[in-house]
């Protein structure tokens, strides 16, 4: 701060080490709030628990990242109107709306509990956001899950656009391959929908919706 | 680029590390713990116009343009970034979903003279 130290770029007075050192905090956090685009820092309200987070982040390997000018989203499932009987589950995700982004690529992430009664036939619906799933559903894809563990199942990006809403609704039916109906008692939940091991979805996004032009252009 | 010592009055990369824990911003960006806040600041007298250029002879191709104009042009050369790279975020959004994004050109790797 001495009068001999100026500044070597303008000639002003050289700024103290800890007002320098603020104001390179205050720069650092505009710089990163400019580069997500956010005009704040997020409040996060619902974080998912480390260790869900942990095995999510294992699950995508480094080498699936998605290259460099697309954005990859993990959103965890929060599980409702889980009606035994049907063994159909409601997985409700918050994401931001799909239709004004680029969608690559979907994937939903199950785990099949141990207790896995032989082969499964999985049938995913996409339900109105608004709406409780009943009635107007739009089949999105099926699978057979026929070992415990963790299965990834694509889903088709045009079937996830639609509505602006920040609400992505899914149900999952499952019914066991074989119809063994002689199963005394209620059938066990053979998925895993809470806890570490929840269902999540993996979704690769660009930064915009390509304009029209340019589609029609490209 | 020579990295800023106290007494360097030329153009050279001024090198700052801020650690997210410092901002109070760990709880929702999960990697990585920090990142370079680098930039660019000192002096770029004539002779140093155009370096370090693209390639040298974009700097020789300034050069003779300032000796060929006027010994001293109006305009002054500036300390500016001339390599830059992105920073890979993983951070939780608003609602709580995990989001790996790039940002590119955040880092301020090499300085040089407009």
């Amino acid at each position: 701060q001495g009068v001999e130290s100026t500044c070597s770029s303008c000639g002003g007075p050289t700024m103290a080490p800890q007002a320098e050192r603020a104001l390179v905090l205050e720069l650092a956090k505009q710089q990163i709030l400019e580069g997500l685009h956010l005009t704040s820092r997020p409040r996060v309200t619902r974080p998912p628990p480390q260790a869900a987070l942990a095995r999510a982040l294992r699950r995508l390997q480094p080498s699936r990242l998605a290259p460099a000018s697309r954005e990859e989203v993990i959103s965890f499932a929060t599980v409702t109107d889980s009606s035994t009987s049907t063994g159909s589950s409601i997985l409700t995700f918050h994401v931001s709306p799909l239709r004004s982004r680029h969608l690559y690529h979907a994937r939903l992430w199950l785990h099949a509990l141990p207790s896995l009664p032989g082969a499964l036939h999985l049938r995913i619906f996409r339900c109105g956001a608004r709406r409780r799933c009943r009635g107007s559903r739009a089949l999105l894809a099926e699978h057979q899950v026929t070992t415990p563990g963790w299965h990834a199942l694509t889903l088709p990006s045009s079937g996830l656009r639609g509505e602006d809403s920040a609400v992505l609704k899914l149900q999952l039916d499952c019914r066991p391959l074989e119809d063994n109906s002689t199963v005394v008692g209620q059938p066990r939940r053979p998925l895993d929908t809470v806890g570490h091991q929840r269902p999540f979805l993996e979704l690769q996004m660009g930064a915009s919706e390509p304009g029209p032009g340019r589609t029609k252009r490209r | 680029t020579p990295t800023c010592e106290p007494e360097t009055p030329l153009c050279c990369r001024r090198d700052h590390y801020v650690d997210f824990q410092e901002l109070g911003w760990r709880d929702w960006i999960l990697q990585p713990e920090g990142y370079q806040l680098n930039y660019c600041s000192g002096q770029c007298p004539p002779h140093l116009a155009g370096s370090p250029g693209i390639a040298a002879s974009f700097h020789s191709a300034v050069f003779s343009l300032l000796k060929a104009n006027n010994p001293w042009p109006a305009g002054t050369s500036c300390c500016v970034p001339t390599a830059r790279r992105p920073l890979s975020l993983l951070y939780l959004d608003h609602n709580g979903n995990v989001v790996k994004t790039d940002v590119p050109d955040l880092v301020v790797e090499a300085c040089g003279c407009s």
